[in-house]
């Protein structure tokens, strides 16, 4: 390219649009198969199936529950049978903060969830995990935003404002069960979070590629019991 | 780092995400849902030449294919990213181990100019 043209690294834009997504999307496949040192994409995994999964843990937890009240007591045979209350299925969901955009004072966050989160499940309790790298020793205020998406229009709604003083650098939790538990219900659930933060500080997204420091929420779940219906 | 949008033909970070269920990846990539696979792109006079940051990466491999396929040597100043981080992904193997890795620089942040 002549002087005061365009460098050659621009040469995409000038490919038709169609054609740009498609160079992109094949470039895309074939660097994160290089850098996972495969040949090809893997051919579907064989999870196992949900039901023998359920049932695995079932007679995990029967076990322990039937080793614990008798110790010592090796027992083969039959699964013990569950006690009234057991068979509700709980669990944690993790999910980890992605598509962050960020000013030198804001950062926002969102947090995306299985559509499993909108039907079967109900949420006990959620909780927010931010890491701090504050270059300050001295408290600094935080003001953190659960967003909601606005029924009226595309625009994002404040749900909840927090205010937080954090006390140099580690980890401070923020319960979000309430925010968590009204995304129950959207096709696509989605946590956004909208943190403003002191202007000398570094974003909750640690610059260093530190990964063990990624923002998360864990929420513990449990299987809706289905509802009953009695004769009388 | 400026984010292309409007008129501009200045260097700056477009953003491009792969969706994993679109190329029918999502059954072995358990998480996350796309890749954010942003690019730089645009015109860097000479006044905005000189923003450091390269360093050897898929992107400045890609860079260097674009410029050898390139018939011209002289080259101005070029749009390139400045920050990068790495793209973290939950996937399946080929021994349906669920694997998790980090790949470093995979995801442009910021762009400038060379």
């Amino acid at each position: 390219a002549a002087r005061g043209e365009w460098c050659p690294a621009c040469g995409m834009a000038a490919l038709a649009p169609g054609t740009q997504r498609d160079v992109l999307l094949a470039l895309a496949k074939q660097s994160i198969l290089a850098k996972l040192r495969l040949p090809a994409r893997p051919s579907s995994p064989q999870p196992p199936a949900r039901g023998a999964l359920l049932t695995a843990l079932r007679r995990l937890r029967a076990q322990r529950s039937d080793t614990a009240a008798s110790p010592g007591t090796l027992r083969d045979g039959p699964v013990p049978q569950l006690r009234p209350g057991m068979e509700l299925q709980e669990y944690e969901i993790l999910s980890f903060a992605e598509s962050a955009s960020s000013t030198s004072r804001s950062v926002c966050l969102h947090f995306r969830f299985s559509r499993e989160l909108s039907g079967s499940t109900e949420v006990l309790q959620a909780t927010l995990y931010l890491f701090w790298a504050s270059p300050r020793p001295r408290a600094q205020p935080v003001t953190i935003r659960l967003l909601k998406p606005d029924p009226m229009g595309p625009n994002m709604t404040v749900a909840s404002e927090t205010r937080l003083e954090v006390q140099g650098s580690g980890w401070t939790t923020l319960d979000v069960g309430p925010a968590v538990r009204s995304l129950s219900g959207q096709e696509t659930p989605r946590l956004t979070v909208e943190l403003d933060v002191p202007e000398d500080w570094e974003s909750p997204f640690p610059a260093d590629h530190t990964d063990s420091h990624w923002p998360f929420v864990v929420a513990q779940a449990r299987a809706r019991t289905p509802h009953r219906v009695r004769r009388r | 780092g400026v984010d292309c949008g409007g008129d501009s033909r200045m260097c700056c970070r477009q953003e491009f995400f792969v969706d994993f269920k679109e190329i029918g990846w999502e059954d072995w990539i358990i998480q996350p849902a796309g890749y954010h696979m942003n690019y730089c792109t645009g015109l860097c006079p000479l006044h905005m030449a000189g923003i450091p940051g390269l360093a050897a990466s898929f992107h400045t491999a890609v860079l260097n294919r674009i410029k050898a396929a390139s018939a011209a040597a002289a080259v101005d100043s070029c749009c390139v990213p400045t920050q990068r981080r790495p793209l973290s992904l939950l996937y399946y193997d080929r021994d349906s181990n669920i694997v998790k890795t980090d790949i470093p620089d995979m995801i442009v942040d910021s762009c400038g100019c060379t």
